[in-house]
């Protein structure tokens, strides 16, 4: 079959205007590393279970993007974190919500998937699952943005809450 | 959010999603991205599926497994039944953001109706594309 792998870093992230050539690249440049790291394991011959996991992985690991290192501000000023992952060969699926401190949430997912006989855990459980496994788990420093937290203190202490975009519902198809 | 779908050379699929949800988000909120079948989904016999945007509309509309019901019991393809969600459905419940996709046989679909799109995919047959909305 024809390898592919096709990524995402999400919705929004920078408001309109906010977008500099240098910030662009900064982007690119992420994502075009999640994909090539991705794609090498297909060429490999490795799985797309390891592609997946692989390029979420790199893009967890930058502040661009609204996930592990990038993840926003709760309004208790922490980094609450998901993640899921699935193989489409048995439908087998790990998946992880409302954990804090784990470097890698996708990875914590697939241990899920092959350690547990659950799908989804979720709190002090998943944590307490990680530490089972041996994850290390990061200080709330390496979480810390300035931008994230510009964005946070903006609307901080109100009950408004803001997904990484501005919904604008006149038609941005695409 | 972030997220990644492929297809490997034994045309095994799979999907992988991870977010920090929304800011100032309060009383343990939870959006699409863990829950299997709307923000996160993979089979084989149609398509893998990685979502982002407003996960209480994503969750509505069973996002991705929308995508999947569609190609299985509807035989759309991959382009049909993603621009059928993404288009038409979502839109329908004022629901915004987007998705990426592959099916078995290495086809890539990934539309979106809101602004501020992060995008990538790389095939055996096509160029490698980045790009922003």
């Amino acid at each position: 079959s024809r390898i592919s792998i096709a990524i995402h870093g999400g919705a929004g992230t920078l408001l309109k205007g906010e977008m500099t050539k240098e910030k662009e690249q900064a982007y690119r440049t992420v994502l075009r590393q999640a994909l090539e790291s991705g794609y090498e394991i297909l060429e490999k011959k490795g799985s797309s279970l390891d592609a997946v996991e692989q390029a979420v992985v790199i893009m967890e690991d930058s502040p661009l993007f609204n996930a592990g290192k990038g993840s926003v501000f709760t309004a208790s000023g922490k980094h609450e974190m998901d993640a899921a992952i699935m193989e489409g060969k048995n439908l087998n699926a790990g998946a992880v919500s409302l954990i804090t401190g784990i470097k890698n949430p996708i990875v914590l997912a697939r241990t899920v998937l092959e350690k547990s006989d659950h799908i989804l855990l979720a709190g002090q459980g998943a944590m307490d699952f990680a530490r089972l496994h041996g994850f290390d788990f990061k200080k709330p420093e390496y979480f810390y943005d300035e931008y994230r937290h510009e964005q946070w203190n903006k609307i901080k202490g109100t009950e408004n809450f803001q997904l990484d975009h501005t919904s604008s519902k006149d038609d941005k198809f695409g | 959010t972030v997220g990644a779908v492929a297809c490997d050379r034994n045309g095994n699929l799979a999907a992988a999603t991870s977010t920090g949800g929304m800011t100032n988000k309060n009383w343990g909120r939870i959006g699409d991205t863990p829950i299997i079948g709307v923000g996160n989904y993979a089979n084989n016999n149609t398509c893998a599926v990685s979502c982002t945007g407003s996960g209480e509309f994503f969750m509505k509309a069973v996002v991705a497994y929308d995508v999947s019901c569609l190609m299985e019991y509807k035989n759309l393809n991959l382009k049909e039944a993603t621009r059928e969600v993404i288009f038409k459905r979502l839109p329908k419940i004022k629901g915004d953001g987007g998705l990426i996709a592959v099916d078995s046989r290495g086809n890539i679909s990934m539309p979106f109706n809101t602004e501020g799109m992060y995008r990538g995919m790389k095939t055996s047959k096509t160029e490698t594309m980045v790009a922003i909305y």
